[in-house]
């Protein structure tokens, strides 16, 4: 799986 | 966003509006340790630099503001306004041994050699632990108020709902970030204990108070 590196949690 | 992540991050909120409502309404910060306040106030600030560098949503860019808020004047309240009230008798935990392994560890395991991701790892590691003074000055007094209790339980809540968002993302969207699934494991474990006597104590109507 891709690890998405856009921070989008807090 | 994810009905575990909305509730975690929900969670998250009330245990820092809680906090910061009881210090306000009692004028008091008796049992509170201020170390891991200003702890938190540091995971807030190194992560959320990126208020400054990107915008992710309303909702992402509100609830930054109001924890990195909220955290800064409960620690004003803490170390400046209600000082008298302030027990630093108990709260003696040694937040160097927390800062620099800390620290140090964020420089060997991260995702990118940046600084702005070097100080996330860092708020990710920091945050896994910065509740150790607090458990540690209720150990030492031996008893926490309730409201403190509450605060306690909705703020190791959000951390567990967030291991639960991270297994929906990793199952629908095959999204998975190690190093905050590592330290929200760690973290959510550290409040394992607290959970056991809140469940058994204070959900019972009675007051938390370990030795006994």
């Amino acid at each position: 799986p891709v690890k998405k590196k856009r921070k989008d949690e807090l | 966003m994810n009905i575990f992540r909305l509730t975690g991050d929900l969670s998250h909120l009330a245990a820092i509006i809680i906090l910061l409502l009881k210090i306000w309404k009692s004028r008091s910060c008796a049992g509170i340790s201020g170390k891991s306040q200003i702890l938190f106030a540091m995971v807030f600030t190194t992560r959320y630099l990126d208020l400054l560098t990107a915008y992710i949503s309303l909702y992402n860019t509100s609830m930054k503001i109001i924890y990195i808020g909220c955290s800064y004047a409960t620690v004003y309240l803490i170390y400046a306004k209600f000082k008298a009230t302030y027990d630093g008798n108990h709260d003696t935990f040694r937040v160097e041994f927390l800062v620099v392994p800390v620290g140090g560890l964020s420089f060997l395991v991260n995702h990118d050699f940046s600084p702005l991701e070097i100080l996330w790892t860092f708020s990710i590691y920091l945050e896994a632990v910065a509740i150790l003074p607090q458990l540690f000055m209720i150990s030492k007094t031996g008893e926490a108020e309730t409201i403190t209790t509450h605060y306690l339980f909705f703020l190791g809540l959000y951390r567990a709902l967030y291991l639960i968002n991270w297994v929906w993302r990793f199952y629908f969207e095959g999204f998975f970030d190690m190093i905050a699934i590592v330290a929200g494991v760690v973290q959510t474990i550290l409040y394992c204990d607290f959970f056991y006597l809140y469940v058994t104590k204070v959900l019972k109507g009675k007051k938390l108070s370990l030795p006994a």
